[in-house]
């Protein structure tokens, strides 16, 4: 779907971004560690997609996560936050979640449990050993 | 900024590349121009030249657009989510979700909150193709997020530092980093 420009989108064209693949990340909004919240399995996916959750963790197959806001997710919560420059409360605040929604690169931000999107420099694995295919 | 694991990057033998367009999204020529202009991006920083081919299966680096699972394992999700992928050299794949209202043009103006700027994504991934990974800078290039109805296609010094690490700078700025970083083009339409 190419536009020259906003204006010129048919109206029929417009898409529902209630729709994004993500949305439903709004309703985690306020979630720590310790709860067990319908939804959190789909965003261990996404940390895990984008390399902040190990392929092995927490999971009895690759795509079967638990609802718990265990350790693990917490640690992704923290990396994550660290990433983006966002108080690292560990938790899903309201900022936190604002910065998750934001379409993005489907590039992992943590590959191979190597790498960190700061300033060139490169920290030794986590201890969770994340793996990410790009 | 930061690299891929390995710091892979395209050969010193090799600083003129090639780009080719998937033959079957027969995209217009306003398309391929917004590609042209976010290579410019980058080959003003640095010695490498890009020159578009017209043979997709040669070329160095390969662009198409595409919905869900398209291949390499790595499937779109739709309307906005993730927007595009690439990978580090010398794969040169250069992947955008089909589904989403990519803007070729003029981007302000009120939208509905899922219009994208194709040029600011382009610039974005082909750092990618050139072997950086995504930076903590807001204000880079190489930083994982855009906001919809967003225009961001200037470099940004981390993304220069980045890049001219792998590469050096352009011979042709008398072996200075580059050109002022000025005005950045930086926008919000709605």
């Amino acid at each position: 779907h190419f536009f020259p420009n906003i204006s010129s989108i048919p109206p029929s064209l417009l898409p529902n971004t209630t729709k994004s693949a993500w949305n439903t990340f709004t309703n985690l909004s306020g979630c720590h560690s310790g709860q067990n919240v319908a939804g959190i399995s789909k965003l261990k996916s996404y940390f895990r997609y984008f390399g902040y959750i190990s392929n092995n963790i927490n999971t009895t197959s690759k795509n079967n996560f638990t609802d718990e806001f265990d350790d693990a997710l917490e640690r992704a919560v923290l990396n994550y936050q660290k990433n983006f420059n966002l108080n690292t409360t560990g938790e899903l605040d309201e900022e936190t979640v604002k910065q998750i929604l934001k379409p993005r690169c489907g590039v992992a931000d943590i590959v191979n449990g190597s790498t960190t999107m700061n300033s060139g420099k490169v920290t030794p694995p986590p201890s969770n050993g994340n793996t990410v295919a790009h | 900024y930061s690299f891929f694991p390995g710091r892979p990057r395209w050969p010193s033998r090799r600083r003129d590349l090639t780009y080719a367009f998937d033959p079957r999204n027969q995209l217009s020529a306003d398309v391929k121009r917004v590609f042209a202009n976010a290579f410019s991006r980058w080959s003003e920083w640095t010695p490498l030249t890009f020159t578009e081919s017209g043979n997709y299966f040669t070329a160095d680096m390969k662009i198409g657009f595409y919905a869900g699972e398209h291949g390499d394992g790595e499937e779109f999700d739709g309307v906005l989510g993730t927007l595009a992928h690439a990978f580090a050299p010398p794969r040169g794949l250069l992947h955008l979700d089909s589904d989403e209202t990519w803007i070729v043009g003029e981007i302000s103006g009120s939208g509905t909150g899922a219009e994208m700027d194709l040029e600011s994504v382009a610039v974005h991934e082909i750092g990618h193709l050139l072997g950086l990974g995504h930076s903590s800078v807001e204000n880079a290039i190489m930083f994982p997020t855009i906001a919809s109805g967003m225009r961001k296609v200037e470099l940004d010094r981390d993304d220069v530092e980045g890049i001219q690490e792998l590469y050096g700078s352009n011979p042709g700025n008398n072996g200075t980093t580059g050109p002022s970083f000025g005005e950045r083009e930086v926008s919000r339409g709605c």
